[in-house]
């Protein structure tokens, strides 16, 4: 279904998101 | 942690849902926080998708007969969309001071939000599959309400002929839904029960046949063979009202368990 694609994708997107922030966050740590 | 009771949403929002909590974790532990780097790709690519998933929505929406997934799937589309404003709203925020405290907020905030419209617009959507099985379902216990007034070889046939292939496509997707359920209690009820199913519909078929035969023979055992029918045809709708109610179940707690 084209709608659970579509699902995929915003979380991919917002795993690269979440990743991006929380690698500088890590480096304090 | 979430649970998600589909292996295909689970699939889907399980990692991020790791990664947002453990971004509050980090966020939380760097109290002021190092430096924010410049997060305008990844939002914007956020906010491609987020359109993207809006734009196939609305088509969803307006190509589904199902009044409530018409009726609830906007607000799960609003909420992933007002996420998407948030996270833009941080990275603007944080461009212009990459330690601001309230741009952190609104980033972990919008990817809740994400995680949180996205689940909602994936279990709507579920929901609305889950109605299309029943309604297969339903088809079968219409078809078995008419078993008791079949009194002819020639209507036998055609309740065969009718409840065959809905019997089929009910039991197709059950079996389906079985396979992707995350709760192993009830994908095993909903086995177990459709096993059920299946082997009593060629007895009630024998038993109708049965009745039929003393019917047009004029011999005795009419009202036995009558009542063995009925309650033949009472056992498998009995097993297809436990088939609908687990279908509908979206939770563990629901059911009673952990």
């Amino acid at each position: 279904e084209m709608i659970l694609e579509a699902a995929k994708s915003i979380i991919a997107a917002t795993s690269a998101l979440v990743r991006a922030a929380s690698a500088a966050q890590r480096e304090l740590i | 942690m979430p649970v998600f009771h589909t292996k295909i949403i689970e699939s889907i929002l399980e990692p991020v849902a790791q990664q947002v909590s453990r971004l509050v974790i980090l966020h939380e532990e760097a109290e002021d926080g190092n430096a924010m780097p410049d997060l305008a790709r990844p939002v914007q690519a956020v906010s491609l998708a987020v359109n993207n998933l809006v734009k196939v929505g609305h088509e969803t929406i307006e190509s589904s007969e199902d009044s409530v997934l018409r009726h609830d799937m906007p607000s799960a589309l609003h909420r992933v969309e007002t996420a998407a404003t948030l996270l833009q709203q941080a990275s603007d925020m944080l461009r212009a001071d990459p330690f601001s405290g309230p741009a952190r907020k609104k980033l972990i905030e919008g990817s809740r939000g994400i995680l949180q419209g996205t689940s909602a617009l994936l279990l709507c959507f579920d929901e609305s599959e889950v109605r299309k099985i029943v309604k297969e379902c339903k088809k079968v216990l219409d078809y078995l309400g008419v078993a008791e007034v079949i009194d002819t070889m020639e209507d036998l046939v055609q309740f065969l002929r009718d409840i065959s292939p809905a019997l089929s496509r009910a039991a197709r997707e059950v079996a389906a839904r079985a396979a992707e359920l995350t709760h192993p209690p009830h994908a095993d009820t909903l086995t177990r029960c459709l096993d059920s199913v299946k082997q009593l519909a060629p007895v009630l078929i024998c038993s109708m046949k049965m009745y039929i035969h003393i019917l047009t023979e004029g011999g005795k055992g009419m009202e036995e063979a009558a009542e063995n029918r009925n309650y033949l045809a009472q056992r498998m709708a009995d097993e297809i009202h436990e088939i609908i109610r687990v279908l509908q179940l979206t939770s563990y707690v629901e059911d009673g368990g952990e």
